[in-house]
């Protein structure tokens, strides 16, 4: 019985924990890794060596090119209708004020579409939105936009409320987009807690004065690879089921969660599977992408690079939502596709996690799936992701090994059925 | 190459999935 054999060994075998392990080991020699840093180039090099190290096939490197900004210092300080520090988390891509800082008047809305209404009162001031959490694909445009849509009506910076589900005081940053035909503004996170307090200020109509640092710059693209590493197919070697995750993180906590626990439940795949000696039909490919979190540079790049191969690629998985209790797989591919990964996903009864959602998701993936190729993402318990998602809390704190034990095992069983069954997943 | 061949039904690949239980 090979799934059982390859959930024992992850659950309760040797393998056990060793995924939390090897986490833990690689995020508190490292620390974080932000795109365009040492610190990322350091964990490609830990990577590659630990991945030649763990004897598996055609350990390699591929070069990409990725954006490359700093943070620098910054802060804020709300000088009326009180002095009170404001904790920020400048957004990348944000440009820096000028060395002597910003200081404006703040305008609070709560949408985009206050902020349009109230445009002639925005001029020259500081725009700080107070949006509600709905989820993080509604709300996150806030961060994405937010900085646009304000300079569009002339403000001088904006400060978005943090895109968190629940917060202790804990700004979060991301990526934001400026546009060519607007005006660069500085942009940053703050925490919920001070958005809703200046909402409640304004709403008293009591005058609010902000003086923002930010030290942002941006550079020049850098060098970064993803990092792969495959156990070779022993029938089709050509054909390939890749699993993955991403190695980049933000310049705050460890990315321990966001996305360590995925990389390493996908390196541990692999080393499980090689542990029982198994040797599937088809290429098992590990991918750790970089440039993840600048909109999955990376793997942009990479399906550039190998999709004129599209036709080998078996199935396409990613996890990057959180290695917490595992739900099940999100899986998009045409319902004869559908009709054997809910199979598969019974071979995982002994962990009674056996079932297969609608949309499988990644940023990474999404090129493929777009292409038609089948596509499945680790569904888990993500309700606390959204605490700790870009923040400093995002630590290894967060992480458990027994949960990740069993994501671990989630993604071995349907990797290894995928890559050995006879045929392909229909397309 | 065997891609889509489609010459087996869907109980002979239940049968091959079964095989790793």
């Amino acid at each position: 019985s090979i799934a059982s054999a390859i959930i024992d060994l992850a659950v309760h075998g040797k393998a056990q924990n060793r995924s939390y392990d090897r986490l833990a080991l690689f995020v508190d020699t490292i620390g974080n890794r932000m795109s365009g840093s040492k610190n990322l180039d350091l964990a490609i090099k830990y990577m590659y060596n630990a991945l030649q190290k763990d004897g598996l096939d055609n350990v390699h490197l591929e070069p990409v090119k990725v954006p490359h900004w700093e943070r620098g210092e910054e802060f804020a300080m709300m000088l009326e209708p009180r002095n009170q520090s404001i904790s920020i988390l400048g957004l990348g891509s944000s440009i820096g004020t000028p060395p002597q800082g910003i200081t404006a008047d703040v305008l609070v809305v709560t949408s985009f579409t206050e902020l349009h209404r109230r445009a002639p009162e925005a001029r020259g001031k500081i725009v700080v939105y107070n949006q509600p959490f709905v989820s993080y694909e509604e709300t996150v445009k806030y961060r994405s936009f937010g900085a646009v849509e304000a300079a569009k009506v002339g403000a001088v910076a904006s400060l978005i409320r943090s895109i968190a589900s629940f917060s202790i005081y804990s700004p979060h940053t991301g990526w934001q987009d400026y546009q060519t035909d607007v005006p660069k503004i500085p942009t940053a996170c703050i925490a919920v807690e001070d958005a809703e307090m200046m909402a409640r200020m304004a709403s008293r109509g009591t005058k609010i004065v902000i003086t923002l640092k930010m030290g942002a710059k941006t550079y020049p693209d850098a060098n970064s690879f993803n990092t792969v590493a495959e156990i070779v197919g022993n029938k089709y070697p050509e054909q390939v089921v890749l699993v993955s995750g991403h190695l980049d993180s933000w310049d705050v906590g460890q990315g321990a969660m966001d996305d360590g626990g995925g990389a390493f439940i996908s390196w541990e795949a692999l080393s499980i599977i090689k542990d029982l000696g198994l040797s599937p039909k088809r290429t098992l490919r590990l991918v750790l992408w970089t440039g993840e979190e600048q909109g999955g540079v990376g793997s942009r790049q990479y399906y550039e690079l190998h999709k004129e191969n599209i036709f080998d690629f078996d199935l396409v998985m990613e996890s990057d939502t959180g290695t917490f209790m595992p739900l099940g797989l999100q899986f998009t591919g045409r319902d004869k596709a559908r009709a054997i990964m809910k199979e598969v996903m019974m071979l995982l009864q002994p962990i009674n996690i056996t079932s297969l959602y609608e949309h499988g998701e990644g940023t990474d993936i999404d090129y493929w799936m777009e292409a038609g190729v089948p596509g499945a993402s680790l569904l888990d318990d993500f309700q606390k992701y959204f605490w700790f998602h870009h923040s400093q809390g995002d630590t290894m704190t967060v992480q458990d090994p027994a949960l990740m034990n069993l994501c671990a095992a989630v993604w071995a069983v349907v990797s290894y059925v995928i890559a050995d069954m006879e045929e392909m997943l229909p397309r | 190459k065997h891609i889509h061949k489609n010459v087996r039904t869907f109980e002979d690949i239940k049968k091959e999935i079964c095989g790793y239980s």
